[in-house]
């Protein structure tokens, strides 16, 4: 099944918003996902109260070659799978250099202990272009760009496009990326403009689907739950609901 | 005058929007202000058209040791002084390591330079913990931290203080440091519970100005402006003026 990269180095466009509700549509659906947190200031942990406090029991200690993915799997308050991050990932990026090793550490580990098995895998990404990103990517079998719709995330839409192309080239391998735009706000003339934007730039690569402007989404990491439980009627929930019927109408998650 | 960086390791809370604007009200009230661009990402940089091509142009060969900062200032649009970005900064925030002549370098060469003298500099960090924001911090006399009101902004709050605690302790020196609501929505109940919390947590380091959510804070950019130049009577452009009457009132900027 699909071992999916949410991926933006631009901050604060939605990667953690979008890894915890999409992964929260795929186990409502029976997907059985699992999800790994990325980012070493482990907000996806936080929301699916899986912080840890010893990084022995984070993402960190596989990095270092201590520990497999396998042990590190905990549940997260919605029911599904999570292996937590850890502040000291931050060491991942900064000391331990861009050597090949390090960038297919991860991919190795995922395919070596089967834990893709029968079960798609989604990672919430860091906003930087770093070790820890990037070995996300080579992870993946796909990507998914969530774009926030104001203009200093569509800047930020050149540097993805250019990093992905040169990873592509460095992997000789197809790497199918939709990018979806999120934080919509209907009533913005500035939302309906970026639509058009992207749409002229990135053609079928851009989801039909948009991700609302939604409290409801903003309120859900309060209560340490997805948006389906803390609003099940609310348009953010209807939102990654639609986005997953279209990531799978599109062979995404297969 | 103050030498002020604008940090907060949470992406998207509004640190390049918060570092154009207020660096705008203060030329506007004479202050000459010179602002660096210290994100890879580049966003202050392209806003005030001072985008380079070549690192060489940008603050990357200062770290580099092969510019003086003096070299590297440029016009912004608005009419300030601006000292741009390049992707290349990455590197050193991934190879130069954590020594502490890299951390102080940034610092050591705005006093060599007398860059500071009569006029207050206005840093943007990126969002990350790296050599780049540490060194903005280390190079500052105070620290302005911009907060979005939403709950994931708000969990980083803890991670913002320890760190900042721990540098307080290592340079022996008290750091001013006022938190800043940013992207406030009047209307959402979740927005008053965060001032709120954050009153109980902050006390007095927080701001009572709060920077409203306002399309023309996220359109500006698309115009290679600041909010007063682009909508001088929003209600962005109301809140960073009387955020900086509050800040030059509190002595943050002397
Ligand atoms: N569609 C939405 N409607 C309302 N609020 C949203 C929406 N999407 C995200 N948010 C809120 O915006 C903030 C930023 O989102 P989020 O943290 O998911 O972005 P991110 O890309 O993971 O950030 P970072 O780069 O720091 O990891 C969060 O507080 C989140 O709750
Ligand atoms: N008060 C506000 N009202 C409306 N939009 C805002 C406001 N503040 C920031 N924005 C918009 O929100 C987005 C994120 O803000 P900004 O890029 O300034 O945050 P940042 O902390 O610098 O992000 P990064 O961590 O990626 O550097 C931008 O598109 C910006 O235009
Ligand atoms: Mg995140
Ligand atoms: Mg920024």
């Amino acid at each position: 099944m699909a071992k999916i990269a949410i991926f933006n180095q631009k901050g604060g466009v939605g990667k953690t918003t979008t890894t915890l509700n999409l992964t929260a549509a795929l186990a409502r659906r029976g997907y059985n996902p699992l999800s790994i947190d990325l980012d070493p200031q482990a907000h996806l942990s936080f929301v699916c109260k899986a912080t840890v406090s010893h990084s022995d029991d984070s993402v960190f200690s596989f990095y270092q070659q201590v520990r497999p993915l396998t042990q590190l799997i905990r549940p997260a308050t919605g029911g599904w799978l999570v292996i937590p991050a850890h502040v000291e990932l931050s060491k991942v990026d900064t000391s331990f250099g861009k050597g090949p090793n390090v960038l297919n550490r991860l991919n190795q580990g995922i395919v070596k202990e089967n834990l893709n098995t029968g079960r798609p895998i989604v990672m919430d990404c860091c906003p930087m272009l770093g070790v820890l990103s990037l070995s996300a990517i080579f992870a993946s079998d796909r990507v998914l760009i969530p774009v926030s719709a104001d203009y200093l995330a569509v800047q930020g839409v050149h540097s993805v496009e250019r990093v992905l192309r040169a990873l592509e080239h460095v992997r000789n391998k197809r790497l199918q990326r939709p990018y979806v735009i999120t934080r919509f706000d209907t009533r913005r003339k500035m939302s309906h403009q970026i639509v058009d934007e992207l749409k002229a730039r990135l053609g079928d690569e851009l989801c039909k689907t948009r991700i609302s402007e939604n409290v409801a989404l903003a309120e859900s990491p309060a209560s340490h739950r997805d948006v389906f439980a803390h609003a099940p009627g609310s348009r953010g929930a209807s939102d990654y609901d639609t986005l997953l019927d279209e990531l799978v109408a599109e062979g995404f998650i297969e």
